[in-house]
């Protein structure tokens, strides 16, 4: 038996904004921990990684593993049924062939009860590496987003370069080209704050297809901050942050000059 | 000219 009850039920509607468009169905992995998914876009080019530890449920209970092969259009139009106060109850049997999904309002004087069908999903997952990154930075996510979204109209690649103190994104097209710094913030402990950790302060700088940032800014909801981490000739991971319990991470791997 | 590189040249099936 699976049964997790998410008081924040937005939290599931806001992760899954951010994973429709990149994967169209997962394993959803159900365990003793929490909830995890992880899949690859179809050009193997980007890999989605969700995590939803126990804690962030207030209920939560996972007595043998389950895994949900959800779709994620199909959850996606379930989960907009649910209103943004809404509390969320998943439950499953032990090898459910379908999920239900329980809505509930704030006020408790409205249920809403649905059933998903499960599929087969034949989906190789990958190991993640330890690696060590030559250089984190935490930026607003909102700022991410607009500068993504505001770089993708001078080409289909990003360039992402780290030095003391800054992170500069550019982008060169046919139209023009354009450079955006932002430098790290003096000791202002709020979200607005951009950092700049380097590991033996060596600049870095790779390239990204625009096109999946922008895939993954759809998560910005989920977290004030961003966090980027670069290795040089290695993928970028892209981290939001749900709450202390969880986590909606990609990996996009890098353009390299031939 | 830069070239998409996969994923699957950093990371390794499970």
């Amino acid at each position: 038996m699976f049964e997790a009850r998410l008081l924040q039920g937005s939290i599931l509607k806001k992760a899954l904004e951010g994973i429709r468009e990149l994967i169209t169905s997962g394993n959803w992995e159900c365990s003793s921990a929490g909830i995890s998914m992880q899949g690859m876009d179809p050009s193997h080019v980007a890999l989605t990684v969700l995590m939803l530890q126990n804690d962030l449920f207030d209920q939560f209970r996972c007595d043998r593993n389950v895994t949900l092969g959800l779709n994620h259009a199909t959850f996606s139009k379930i989960l907009k049924c649910a209103a943004n106060d809404d509390i969320i109850t998943l439950k499953a049997e032990d090898q459910p062939d379908e999920c239900n999904l329980l809505f509930q309002s704030a006020n408790d004087d409205k249920t809403s009860d649905f059933i998903i069908k499960l599929t087969d999903i034949d989906q190789e997952t990958l190991g993640i590496p330890d690696t060590e990154y030559a250089a984190t930075v935490k930026v607003p996510s909102v700022e991410f987003q607009r500068i993504c979204r505001d770089l993708s109209q001078f080409g289909d690649t990003i360039i992402i370069s780290v030095k003391k103190g800054c992170v500069e994104f550019s982008g060169t097209g046919e139209i023009g080209s354009a450079k955006i710094a932002l430098k790290e913030s003096g000791n202002v402990d709020d979200d607005e704050k951009v950092s700049v950790e380097m590991d033996k302060d060596t600049p870095c700088s790779l390239s990204f297809a625009s096109r999946y940032l922008n895939y993954f800014t759809k998560a910005t909801s989920l977290s004030d901050t961003v966090t980027l981490q670069l290795c040089p000739e290695h993928p970028l991971v892209v981290s939001y942050d749900i709450g202390d319990n969880g986590s909606l991470k990609y990996y996009l791997a890098p353009k390299i000059e031939e | 000219a830069v070239s998409q590189t996969s994923l699957k040249n950093f990371f390794k099936p499970n």
